[in-house]
């Protein structure tokens, strides 16, 4: 463990706390996308399929947990939580998000490490998670404004992905043969497609204006 | 192994 990936999951434990107190506290999820939160929680699910299996640390398993519940339960809010579900758009969050699924497992089944079921669930789940913000960041740009707590939990998600780029390049230079380079194209892409977002969210924040995102 | 190594990350 190396200061850069603490510091990458507290960053993206705080950005799904940020965005469970903000639907539990004013009890809206307004321009939150439900199907980015249904990507993540299939991202999580796929992913930790070896919590009970191949115990890694403490930390690891009480994160994978936390992770578990919190996006299930933010998708369970969002679909089920009588007074958050009305302040779903649902008109406006309509990105094909099952046109992600598809190219994603088809491409889990050609580029793996070891072409086994739990292996290919995970990668499935490296893949899934790098374009799983996309709902999001149309919806922002259909709804145009961003309020605060939506911008921020998209900040840290961004921040955590860097941090993760950072504890990769680490790993590189002090572990022997610590190379993955599925890991590490996936996590590229994903920290990519927060680039113009935090350009924007940048400039928003120097200019001390409300963020806008162009049409 | 190995691919352990990229396993222990979240």
């Amino acid at each position: 463990m190396n200061i850069f990936r603490l510091a990458g999951d507290m960053t993206h434990l705080f950005s799904v706390l940020v965005l469970l107190l903000k639907i539990h506290t004013i009890k809206s999820c307004a321009g939150i996308s439900l199907k980015t939160q249904e990507l993540y929680a299939l991202v999580f699910a796929t992913r930790y399929l070896d919590i009970f299996t191949d115990y890694i640390s403490l930390y690891n398993t009480c994160m994978k947990l936390i992770f578990l519940g919190s996006s299930f339960s933010i998708v369970w809010y969002i679909r089920r939580h009588k007074i958050v579900r009305r302040s779903y758009d649902k008109e406006q969050d309509t990105f094909r998000h099952h046109f992600l699924i598809l190219p994603c497992i088809i491409l889990a089944l050609l580029i793996n490490e070891k072409f086994t079921v739990k292996e290919v669930m995970w990668t499935f789940s490296l893949y899934l998670e790098a374009v799983a913000i996309l709902p999001q960041l149309v919806l922002l740009q259909r709804t145009r404004n961003i309020d605060n707590l939506t911008g921020q939990y998209i900040f840290l998600l961004g921040a955590y992905r860097s941090l993760y780029i950072l504890n990769w390049i680490y790993r590189y230079f002090t572990e022997q043969h610590y190379v993955h380079w599925i890991t590490w194209i996936s996590g590229l892409v994903q920290t990519l497609l927060y680039a113009d977002f935090f350009y924007y969210y940048f400039h928003s924040w120097k200019n001390n204006e409300k963020l806008q995102l162009p049409a | 192994d190995i691919d352990a190594s990229s396993k222990d990350e979240l």
